[in-house]
């Protein structure tokens, strides 16, 4: 554990609290992607699958458990809590989970480490975990203006990811055998893809306006 | 391959 990915997995985790209090305290999802948390919680669902058979550390553990109770929890608020699911607008959040999730799944087929049930799925989780911001991201286009809350959630989020591109180049020259093409790759367009997004957000920090997002 | 320690990350 390195200095870099010990802050990215923080972000990671303040990311996911910062949305589930939100959802939480105001009892509102609105501007939030139900389709992003689907995949996400698919994205660990999928990862994780090793988490009662191969114990890695308390500390992996606990987090796997965490990441997935708050992503399921975050799906349950949005489709099925009495108050929090009248704030879902279905209609601007219209993107197909099927578009993203069948190139990932052929990917994930032809391009792996190992031809294995577990190592393929692993390798799904990483795919998808790229792209599942996308919906998101689409969503806050549209709608335009961002409150906070969700501002900062999608921050926190780019800036986990950009952490683990640090850790990777941490490990790369202080372990020997550190090299995962698969992960680097998809974690490199996962981080490319909050570029705009940052860009506008950094803008608005600076110019201490309301953040905005272009049409 | 030593699977621990492939996937320690999240």
């Amino acid at each position: 554990m390195n200095i870099f990915r010990l802050a990215g997995d923080m972000t990671h985790l303040a990311s996911v609290l910062v949305l589930l209090l939100k959802i939480h305290t105001i009892k509102s999802c609105a501007g939030v992607s139900l389709k992003t948390q689907e995949l996400y919680a698919l994205v660990f669902a999928t990862r994780y699958l090793d988490i009662f058979f191969n114990f890695v550390s308390f500390y992996n553990t606990i987090m796997k458990l965490i990441f997935l109770g708050s992503s399921f929890s975050i799906v349950w608020y949005i489709r099925r809590h009495r108050i929090v699911r009248r704030s879902y607008d279905k209609d601007q959040d219209t993107f197909r989970h099927l578009f993203l999730l069948l190139p990932c799944l052929l990917l994930a087929l032809v391009i792996n480490e190992r031809f294995t049930f577990k190592e393929v799925l692993w390798t799904f989780s990483l795919y998808l975990e790229a792209v599942a911001i996308l919906p998101q991201l689409v969503l806050l286009q549209r709608t335009r203006n961002i409150d906070n809350l969700t501002g900062q959630y999608v921050f926190l989020l780019g800036a986990y990811r950009a952490l683990y591109i640090l850790n990777w180049i941490y490990r790369y020259f202080t372990e020997e055998h550190y090299v995962h093409w698969i992960t680097w790759i998809a974690g490199t367009i996962q981080t490319l893809l909050y570029g705009d997004f940052f860009y506008y957000y950094f803008q608005s920090w600076k110019n201490n306006v309301r953040l905005e997002l272009p049409a | 391959r030593d699977w621990d320690y492939d996937h320690d990350e999240l």
